[in-house]
């Protein structure tokens, strides 16, 4: 029967509020309890 | 020996790069002279040094306080790889060949360890992940980061082969290989310097391996998945599997939307709601109409004459028999029909752990293949012709699935009406399509005494898929308010429903 | 008797990997013990985020010359921003315009913790970020606060961040608003200061961000 998805869901940040965010460049592990430190994610400085 | 050089060598690069700025021309200078002794320069010699150097850093890694730095010489063996990467002349050989040869040798150093009591997959997933982020940046902005126009131009050209390289390794590395690198494995696939990139690549580079790898986990889900008892380490893999394709249908719902096809061939058969995340997944920017909306009608949805796309084309699979489907799609005729037919029993029987089955003796992933061809081509005639060739119970698209159904035996019918629930995704033509002709059925007098049998199992496969906790298809929440609404058919009278109360009131209170 | 299994470099973990191959082509049905040892130990060890984090061997002191407290962090900080608190815009200095709002909000840097907290920094702070933590992700975020949150621009040439004050004029006037800028300077007095009447903007000198 699955599970209800809420709390998955918004341990991924989905849908925080009306906006629509990118979740995977910032996605910090598969797991919820492996993920309770936000990783850098990718980035350019210009010279 | 040669190790203790070698070891002595590495663990100066470590110290080195813990002392100086990468950029520090001391480090360049320090590989240069790695490469005058050849240590680097002969292909031989790298391999011996990068087999010991990530020895070492694996045994740092395990001998470190684990409170303390437990990365440093993996880190830095992960810098002198990237910096090979980019800056070897590749005269001799490709750098294409340089990353085989390296993940080659990461490989058989680990699968070695793999066996060993005091395996750990942490360093190696360091490693990799390393090689990932050390890659993601210094391709933003098209290689802007480096200097040299004439490397930056080479980068750029081998951007998509290095991620097609690093996907062929992971597949090797997958969980039926190495079950002891599996959380690490599932980690890496969606790794935020791996997944997104590989996803984005430009014309979908980098989609046919992706599927594979998401493949080889279904697969490994599928074979440890039993019924009754399944291992908690098992569950955990699967709520991981669900969050990272959550991940992607809210990132990039069309990798799901153009491979659903494959990835529904592989997925496990009672994961319902997995299989829900994935058929759900609307393109972006698609304003979907409510299919709550119990005057909603698909004829005057617009989306619904659009063609969905698809990657993976089904066509491939039909093997020997494209030519009686398309010839039977042409013109159709007895004996093209029992020909179809025929070709999709299977000779032997398929272990497969289902609701209420555990084998097939039917080849699913052909009537997918069939199936989902026919929709498809009746999608190109409703755009060649008109709708009224393809919305027609008398054309060959319509009569194939009926005969396949009515001559079909129950294990048939129950494959060939899953799969075409399947379709009923966000709207689309093959959505449109789909439903008539399930509607079609469902209410045809043409059936005899068979319609008993079908209109049960397509209730039973229409509630597999509303029963479980959302999130639910547009498509099928659409139909299945057009069958309860459905003027010639009254469901709740219907016998089989009058006989399993349960489903009975469900069936009312929908 | 393969070729492959004769070279020094490779014979002793060769066998190994083959070995993978007979269980990728025939999956244990029933996964044997030592199958489940494996995968619970790799579930004991799962990698977590910080193992999935960027790698860093040297940190760079500060950039420029400036005194620290002892009590300063080397590491850098990561932490969970509570995902319900409402983003309050910064309280002290510009007018951010809502199609700029409307950028950041898209990015994939505005849902992390840090790029929320840097929206609660004073410009000093943004400043002291940009100049002293040079080639950082620090940095990037605080250009990026500064650029897309502040519009404040930065110029290529003389390295200062510089802004474009409007003020609305009184009605009579020859013209209904007044363009003055300002710029951070970081060299001499760390002020933000008036510039010259006789400053021009030149589109050129200043990065497109």
């Amino acid at each position: 029967l699955g599970a209800d998805l809420s709390s998955m869901l918004y341990s991924l940040g989905i849908p925080r509020d009306k906006q629509h965010h990118r979740v995977l460049d910032t996605f910090q592990s598969p797991w919820a309890e492996t993920s309770r430190s936000e990783v850098e994610p990718k980035f350019s400085i210009p010279d | 020996t040669v190790n203790e050089k070698y070891s002595l060598v590495f663990t100066e690069w470590v110290k080195l790069l813990q002392k100086v700025d990468i950029e520090d021309s001391v480090v360049l200078i320090f590989i240069k002279q790695m490469m005058d002794k050849g240590i680097l320069s002969e292909s031989d010699n790298m391999i011996k040094f990068m087999k010991c150097a990530l020895e070492l850093s694996v045994s740092s890694f395990k001998e470190s306080d684990p409170t303390g730095e437990v990365f440093t010489a993996i880190d830095a063996l992960g810098k002198l790889i990237i910096k090979l990467l980019i800056f070897q002349e590749f005269s001799d050989y490709y750098r294409g060949d340089f990353l085989n040869t390296i993940y080659s040798t990461i490989l058989l150093v680990f699968a070695e360890d793999h066996e060993q009591e005091t395996f750990n997959e942490r360093p190696y997933f360091r490693l990799l992940s390393n090689l990932f982020y050390e890659w993601s940046n210094i391709r933003g902005h098209k290689f802007s980061s480096i200097k040299d126009v004439k490397i930056r131009k080479e980068l750029y050209t081998f951007d998509i082969e290095f991620y097609n390289i690093s996907a062929t390794y992971l597949h090797s590395f997958q969980p039926f290989a190495f079950p002891g690198f599996s959380f690490a494995w599932v980690s890496l696939i969606s790794h935020r310097m791996f997944l997104p990139q590989i996803l984005r690549l430009p014309d979908k580079s980098g989609w046919e391996k992706l599927t594979l790898l998401i493949i080889d986990l279904f697969k490994f889900l599928d074979q440890y998945t039993k019924r009754g008892i399944v291992s908690d380490a098992i569950s955990v893999v699967y709520k991981g599997t669900l969050r990272v394709i959550l991940g992607i249908s809210n990132d990039v719902p069309d990798f799901l939307i153009e491979n659903h096809y494959e990835l529904m061939n592989n997925l496990p058969a009672t994961y319902f709601q997995l299989k829900n995340v994935i058929l759900s997944s609307i393109p972006k920017k698609k304003i979907v109409p409510n299919p709550y909306d119990p005057n909603l009608n698909m004829a005057d949805v617009e989306l619904c004459q659009q063609k969905p796309s698809i990657f993976y084309d089904p066509v491939k699979d039909l093997q020997s028999l494209k030519k009686p489907v398309d010839n039977y799609l042409r013109i159709p005729s007895n004996s093209l029909l029992k020909a179809i037919l025929n070709g999709l029993y299977r000779t032997e029987y398929d272990v497969k752990i289902g609701v209420g089955y555990d084998y097939l003796s039917i080849d699913n992933k052909l009537v997918r293949g069939v199936v989902l061809h026919v929709g498809i081509e009746a999608g190109l005639e409703n755009e060649r012709t008109s709708s009224s060739a393809v919305f027609n119970t008398k054309s060959s698209y319509y009569t194939l699935l009926y005969n396949l159904i009515n001559e079909g035996s129950t294990e048939l019918r129950y494959q060939i009406l899953q799969v075409m629930l399947e379709q009923l995704r966000y709207p689309n033509i093959h959505t449109y399509w789909f439903s008539y002709v399930l509607l079609n059925m469902f209410t045809s007098k043409e059936f005899g005494s068979n319609i008993s049998e079908i209109q049960e199992i397509m209730l039973r496969c229409l509630l597999e898929r509303v029963i479980v906790n959302k999130p639910h298809t547009w498509g099928i929440i659409v139909f299945f308010t057009q069958l309860l609404q459905n003027k010639e058919v009254n469901i709740l009278e219907l016998d089989f429903i009058k006989n399993i109360p349960e489903i009975e009131n469900i069936l009312e209170q929908s | 008797q393969n070729q492959a299994f004769r070279n020094p470099l490779f014979n002793e973990e060769l066998k190994y990997w083959l070995n993978t191959k007979k269980t990728l082509m025939q999956p244990y049905k029933e996964m044997p013990q030592s199958m489940l040892s494996q995968l619970e130990s790799s579930l004991l060890n799962c990698p977590d985020s910080l193992d999935a984090d960027s790698p860093y061997l040297y940190r760079k002191p500060l950039s420029l010359p400036h005194p620290t407290s002892i009590f300063f962090p080397n590491e850098p900080i990561r932490f969970i921003y509570p995902f319900d608190l409402k983003l309050s815009n910064n309280a002290t200095n510009n007018n951010t315009n809502t199609s700029s709002q409307k950028k950041v909000k898209n990015d994939i840097y505005s849902n992390t913790s840090l790029a929320k907290i840097f929206t609660k920094f004073d410009l000093d702070t943004l400043f002291f970020i940009f100049y002293h933590y040079q080639g950082t992700y620090e940095q990037f975020l605080s250009s990026r606060e500064l650029n897309k949150n502040r519009n404040w621009q930065f110029n290529k040439v003389d390295r200062c961040w510089y802004y474009k004050e409007i003020e609305k004029l009184p009605p009579g006037m020859n013209k209904s608003e007044e363009e003055s800028w300002r710029y951070f300077d970081y060299k001499k007095s760390w002020l933000a200061r008036r510039c010259s009447p006789d400053f021009v903007y030149k589109k050129e000198d200043f990065e497109k961000l």
